[in-house]
């Protein structure tokens, strides 16, 4: 039920598996190359081998009675459209498929899988980190707002946010300060900042912005 | 200064192409192929064919007068690599390469470029998602905290988050609501919560994951 089932250990998929066995969910993993299921056998423990993947190699391999499987396969399309149809039959809850282009997301759709583009997603997000931010991690909630971590320069320095009148002057919430590998979400007018603190701000793109190039 | 350099129009490159486009952006992209430069032309008038990356095809482009750069060639990690150099040779701000796996990557940081695997990120954050909460979009703060969006259930309609102590009762703070495609951020214990509204929360991914369960 709550196990998760992976087909194909390209980059992405390899990426994926070792993440989840490292949160220690439990994972199976199949692909048809020895090589790959080499690259995984010291974090999961349940590889399968395939020449292909059927009905009875998804109950035997025990992703049948995953909670959520994920189909990695790459560059073959037919395999990844026939795997992912495989699976869906198995009546998995949750089924995730890698497409490689448009037309294959399409496709996937149609019989019921959700898909994912993962070159496609990490290019929109990356232009949309060159665009507003220089960090290359933050969250858009909407065209205009932005959430995003940024560590503070020498000027704030043992000074506490209602001293800076932090809200007021830049138009930014400050919603967490991470400090020592430590976050702590409780932030009040009387938290104080220390200068290599990473705060944690919402507001306006171009607030965000300038606040960066008047920051650093 | 302030245009994008994007050198192989892959399906990554081409993702963070058109997204810098469609933010008005001055672009200019390289390719080898005359057909992936046609799936882009409508939207980016700056693209030009070549044979291979060198200094004066930098200069003649207009590349060599871009603030940043991304080399996003894939298979070929020869020509990506020579390309990079090339582009670090050029005294380009800011140079952004895509490795294709852990020794690639090495290389590129030697030169000097800044370097993203887009499949691993995108395996990294499907599993963060997986783990964490049902949506596919949130943001990592520490291995503990996150902040995520939700969309309210019938529960919480027409009731103010003072009347509902949300962050006693759920130990979450609401940072933003999303309400008819509009975001916003000033957010007091008198806001009322309607039962389609998207609340932005931040706190410990367990008490994100109880809300999620709670609410749905
Ligand atoms: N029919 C199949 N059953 C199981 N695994 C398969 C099948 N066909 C291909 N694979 C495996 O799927 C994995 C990913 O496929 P491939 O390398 O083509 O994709 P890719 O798009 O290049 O991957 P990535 O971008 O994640 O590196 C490979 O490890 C391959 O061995
Ligand atoms: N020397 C070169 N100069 C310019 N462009 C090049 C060069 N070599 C390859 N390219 C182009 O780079 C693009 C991306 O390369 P390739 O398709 O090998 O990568 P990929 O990793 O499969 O891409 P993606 O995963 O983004 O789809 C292609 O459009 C290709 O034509």
């Amino acid at each position: 039920p709550n196990a998760y089932g992976i087909i194909g250990l390209g980059r992405f998929g390899t990426a994926l598996a070792l993440e989840l066995a490292k949160a220690k969910k439990r994972v199976v993993v199949l692909d048809i190359d020895e090589g790959k299921l080499g690259s995984v056998k010291d974090f999961i423990t349940n590889a399968h081998i395939v020449t292909s993947i059927s009905r009875d190699v998804l109950e035997e391999s025990g992703i049948s009675h995953c909670g959520t499987v994920i189909v990695c396969i790459g560059k073959d399309i037919e395999s990844n459209i026939l795997a992912t149809m495989h699976v869906i039959e198995c009546e998995i809850p949750r089924v995730i498929s890698k497409a490689m282009n448009d037309d294959h997301q399409r496709v996937l759709e149609k019989i019921g899988a959700e898909v994912i583009l993962p070159e496609v997603d990490s290019g929109v997000r990356l232009a949309k980190s060159l665009l507003t931010l220089r960090t290359l991690d933050f969250l858009e909630l909407d065209d205009d707002i932005s959430i995003t971590e940024i560590s503070l320069s020498e000027k704030f320095d043992k000074k506490t946010i209602g001293e800076i009148n932090f809200r007021a002057k830049y138009r930014l919430n400050i919603i967490a300060l991470t400090r020592d590998e430590k976050t702590r979400v409780q932030i009040g007018s009387e938290t104080e900042l220390l200068k290599l603190d990473e705060i944690v701000v919402i507001g306006k793109n171009d607030d965000i912005s300038s606040f960066i190039k008047e920051n650093s």
